[in-house]
């Protein structure tokens, strides 16, 4: 990406300090994504610097259709594909638009591919907008692309292949930006497959779903599981509409504006909302060519693709597009490359513009272009789509877990596609701009390898905890992260914004071994038989309970629900020394006003590193649940290093009743 | 035949395998197909993969029939039917 990893305070520096010297930029850890596929010509997959693939890799470079083994490097050591699951269940192959081998036809896989992993590659931009060093978050990291998903979708039994054999390829990051809708875990075969990694020491890490801002939209929830939601970034690209009543709409776009004149002209305007047949959201074949021949023309967003009515609009003969956000979409700013000067403006922009075309008989509009413009808004905040907690199929665990960058990333993408992936667009570049939380899963894999580098004995659990329990829950202006225009809550930012230089060294971690989480399955009240498809152990849920009475899975954040009339909880946690041998910790708790938190001991007195000390925090309600009434409540609690205030260890809570 | 074949994905108990005497888990996990299979047709047509380390099992092709006797045999202890996903 060309700026996602300096506004996470990756950076090249003159003293060689931070998170990417701390970690050798991710050197010896492999990166496996299940994606789209790879164009491993793209420059984010040139070796060059590159160390050599490591001794304990047994992956394959899989020919096939335009790819032969000699397509990977040091860099894209792994390529493989998946396609029984698809063919069988496609009766109509798309014969000739798909590569059959690893190479990617869509593009998804690339960008986040080379978002994870991706090589240093100088004087990138797309059409000349957000120019800068194109980065992935690792770029020392190797990559692995295991191809499941088709132009027709992701089938689960080659999702399952993929990562059966990536286990035996010996991967260290599963990076899965792909998923369906919250199901039940025992159904969930991505949750299945992620607990045998995780018995395996790979960490799972996958998006959380583009549902939001909908209640209990996550997917991908499995505690296993490191689930990513997406945030902004401070970058924006106005492109601003200048009505013809001389007032202004703040809009954003990517057209790259002094190359066509027409772009700053004032012209004619036009909403097309007759016709019953789809025109206003500029349907293919719905805008009549006499009304839009030369004008700029107004569409909503939604039902098709945002980029495909800049393709109607052109085809009509229409000169440029104004993408209006609907209710649905509020302010959410997800801009695209265009086929034409285009400008994408939030929903009260579209009510304002709206007004002032039925207020005239003529209504007219240019459209500024102004460039890239860096560190002038407020960020991150969450993105508008990414989706929400509580966890559908398993509340007493707080999901997503974090938020990383997925509004607006630019990187790599391949070359049988233009910038804006229609088949009409003939241009052709190396990087565009997406957005959606598999844009977010692959900064937190590539956050993920940094920290495996530098601690190549952590378990998945313990970097899963580095990330979480270091997240910001405020923006780069110190004010609290917004989710619209109110501050964003646990259930959209999880534990807040991934920050790695912070999660290389969190001082303390939560560890979790694999039968701790057939034990939380036990506590939660799965079946023997429920237990035994997700995990493969056979156990017996009494035996279990009654050698670990209160148990509690040790998760770096806690939920706690009150039911039945509980008016109070007692939770356990044990957190491990991972930072200097002779550490304090003092206790600060951020309490709701409706509860109230006693944790016991107050402090936490380390002599050596690798020690283990335990917690207990009892949450008391201060009020009663109301029948059939949900509410939630929310808080933190973090251990602060006595000596170094680097050493925040912080884990937010929710309380349901 | 395999118009009316749907693709389930079979999981089976891990420790299933130690008590059989096949060669290979591959073989193993076509043993399940050839026992439920009513018709001549070769068994490893509608073996798609056979899983040993994300999990114990296979995906298969199967009909509404075969699916139901698959069910009673011992040490299959779940069949999901595939399910479509996509990128997010």
């Amino acid at each position: 990406t060309t700026y996602s990893y300096k506004f996470l305070g990756l950076s090249l520096s003159a003293s060689r300090e931070g998170a990417w010297y701390k970690s050798a930029f991710g050197r010896g850890t492999i990166i496996g994504v299940l994606d789209t596929g790879v164009w491993p010509e793209s420059p984010s997959f040139n070796d060059r610097g590159m160390p050599a693939v490591p001794k304990k890799w047994r992956g394959i470079c899989q020919e096939g259709q335009n790819f032969n083994s000699s397509n990977c490097n040091r860099k894209l050591i792994g390529a493989r594909f998946f396609t029984k699951g698809h063919r069988v269940a496609t009766y109509t192959p798309d014969g000739g638009r798909e590569y059959v081998s690893p190479r990617d036809s869509h593009g998804h896989g690339t960008h986040t591919s080379s978002t994870a992993g991706g090589a240093t590659v100088p004087m990138a931009s797309v059409l000349g907008n957000a120019a800068g060093v194109a980065q992935g978050m690792a770029p020392g990291a190797h990559i692995a692309v295991y191809k499941v998903c088709w132009l027709n979708g992701c089938y689960s039994s080659d999702i399952l292949a993929a990562m059966d054999v990536a286990i035996r390829d010996g991967v260290d990051i599963l990076s899965l930006s792909l998923g369906g809708f919250p199901i039940p875990l025992f159904d969930d075969n991505i949750a299945i497959g992620s607990f045998r990694a995780v018995e395996h020491g790979i960490l799972v890490v996958c998006a959380a779903g583009n549902n939001g801002p909908i209640q209990s939209s996550v997917a991908n929830e499995a505690p296993w599981i490191t689930t990513i939601g997406a945030s902004t970034l401070d970058r924006r690209f106005p492109g601003i509409v200048q009505m013809g009543n001389g007032k202004y709409l703040y809009g954003e776009s990517l057209y790259p504006g002094n190359h066509l004149k027409r772009a700053g002209k004032e012209l004619e305007l036009v909403y097309v909302t007759s016709e019953n047949s789809g025109s206003e959201y500029c349907f293919k074949g719905s805008l009549p060519r006499a009304k839009v021949r030369g004008k700029i023309v107004v569409c909503d967003r939604g039902v098709n693709g945002r980029a495909e009515k800049g393709e109607v609009v052109k085809e009509a003969g229409g000169a440029a597009m104004i993408l209006a956000n609907t209710v649905i979409n509020q302010e959410e700013n997800s801009i695209d490359v265009h086929v034409l000067p285009a400008t994408l403006i939030g929903f009260k922009e579209s009510v304002r513009l709206k007004a002032y075309i039925n207020s005239t008989r003529r209504p007219t509009a240019r459209i500024v272009f102004g460039g890239t413009v860096i560190g002038k808004s407020r960020a991150p905040a969450v993105a508008q789509f990414s989706a929400r907690g509580p966890s559908y199929s398993n509340p007493s665990i707080l999901k997503p877990d974090v938020i990383a960058p997925g509004v607006n990333i630019i990187a790599a993408w391949p070359q049988n596609l233009g910038p804006t992936g229609l088949p009409e667009d003939s241009r052709r570049v190396n990087f565009t701009i997406m957005s959606g939380t598999s844009m977010a899963c692959p900064h937190g894999s590539g956050i993920a390898a940094l920290i495996r580098s530098a601690h190549p004995k952590w378990s998945p659990a313990a970097i899963k905890s580095a990330v979480m329990t270091t997240a910001e829950v405020v923006d780069h202006s110190g004010k609290p992260i917004m989710d619209g225009d109110k501050p964003a809550g646990v259930f959209a930012i999880g534990a807040g914004h991934v920050n790695p230089e912070r999660a290389i060294d969190p001082g303390l971690i939560y560890d979790i071994r694999p039968e701790d989480y057939v034990m939380h399955l036990c506590t939660l009240g799965y079946t023997k038989s429920e237990i035994l498809t997700i995990t493969h152990r056979n156990v017996s849920c009494r035996e279990v309970l009654k050698m670990n009475r209160g148990f509690s899975l040790n998760y770096p954040s806690i939920s706690v629900i009150f039911k039945h009339g509980t008016r109070s909880k007692m939770i356990k946690r044990r957190v491990t020394n991972v930072g200097s041998p002779n550490s304090i910790y003092k206790v600060e708790v951020m309490a709701p006003k409706e509860v109230n938190v006693r944790v016991k001991p107050q402090r936490l007195i380390f002599t050596h590193i690798n020690q283990s000390l335990s917690y207990k925090v009892w949450f008391t309600s201060r009020k009663r649940t109301e029948k059939g009434k949900m509410s939630f409540a929310q808080g933190q609690l973090t251990w602060v290093n006595s000596n170094n205030s680097f050493n925040r260890v912080k884990s937010p809570f929710s309380v349901t009743w | 035949s395999s118009s009316s074949t749907t693709t389930y994905i079979v999981q089976l108990n891990p420790q299933g395998v130690t008590s059989s005497s096949f060669a290979s888990k591959p073989s193993w996990h076509l043993s399940f197909l050839q026992q439920t299979m009513s018709s001549e047709e070769d068994a490893s047509s509608r073996l798609l993969y056979s899983y040993h380390s994300a999990m114990e099992g296979f995906a298969a092709q199967l009909s509404e029939l075969e699916l139901e006797s698959l069910k009673m045999l011992p040490d299959v202890i779940s069949i999901r039917p595939d399910h479509r996903l996509q990128i997010h």
